[in-house]
């Protein structure tokens, strides 16, 4: 998805 | 035993046509208070958060929590073969590898169940934080889809500004470029067709067009669609489910270069 970034750098691990 | 009856079989065809999409199988986790969904698409991007309370369905009951792995594609064959006005009960036993469904007709006089296994899904849940977010838009969700897919033509991503005075989509590609504005209406008589935005600073993030577009086909549960952002973090798309719950969409904007 290009320069897309992922959830994962916003959320944590629940 | 698990049992969530819903008068209109057409409301669970929507919030399934709202998810499939994204996610070719998720995880149901069924309490006293609802049925909740948390699942990240394939590329962990995007996530859908899908909540249906207890006290919206016609009749629930369930003894202990459970949560039912399904395969969306088998579930939409499955409501394939509702009718819309049909009554749909949603059953399970404790423990259960199975859930069923029973459509009912408003006479009664058919009545049709289908089985289907449900799978062991190991899904991994987020932590969502509480945000107090820069801006809050909120508009027509026939109008938001509408410019999605019109933008989405001429470029795969799409800059949202959003100021005081109204919202902007931008796209630019091969093409040329494209501008969408809306300014904020004072439509008070027409609330359902009003856009409002509630800003603390303005916001200019950009997003990948295919999965907004995925979004939208949530279109058809609700008249508005709430649109939440803030600098660096993803933007959450909300759609209210009448009387029943919601389903937001989580996006993670794209990376300044």
């Amino acid at each position: 998805v290009g320069n897309q970034t992922t959830l994962m750098k916003f959320f944590t691990k629940a | 035993m698990f049992e969530a009856r819903l008068t209109s079989a057409a409301t669970l065809k929507k919030v399934l046509e709202a998810v499939k999409e994204l996610l070719n199988e998720a995880s149901f986790d069924c309490s006293d208070s609802g049925i909740q969904l948390q699942a990240m698409d394939n590329s962990h991007v995007s996530l859908v958060s899908l909540t249906l309370r207890s006290d919206g369905f016609d009749k629930y009951r369930c003894d202990r929590s459970l949560t039912m792995g399904m395969n969306l594609a088998s579930m939409s064959k499955i409501l394939k073969c509702a009718n819309n006005d049909d009554t749909v009960t949603i059953k399970a036993q404790d423990d259960a590898d199975t859930v069923t469904f029973v459509f009912e007709s408003k006479k009664q006089e058919k009545i049709s169940d289908y089985e289907m296994k449900l799978m062991n899904l190991d899904q991994e849940h987020l932590g969502i934080p509480e945000t107090d977010f820069s801006c809050v838009i909120r508009m027509p969700s026939v109008e938001f889809a509408r410019i999605v897919r019109d933008l989405a033509q001429f470029g795969e991503t799409v800059l949202i500004c959003c100021t005081k005075e109204g919202v902007k989509f931008s796209v630019s590609g091969d093409v040329g470029s494209a501008n969408v504005k809306l300014a904020q209406t004072n439509n008070f008589d027409k609330e359902e067709e009003s856009v409002s935005i509630e800003m603390q600073e303005p916001v200019s993030l950009s997003f990948a067009c295919q999965y907004l577009i995925s979004f939208t086909k949530a279109t058809p549960l609700s008249p508005r669609v709430q649109l939440s952002m803030s600098s660096n973090v993803p933007l959450v798309v909300e759609y209210e489910i009448a009387e029943l719950g919601y389903i937001r969409y989580y996006l993670a904007p794209k990376i300044e270069d």
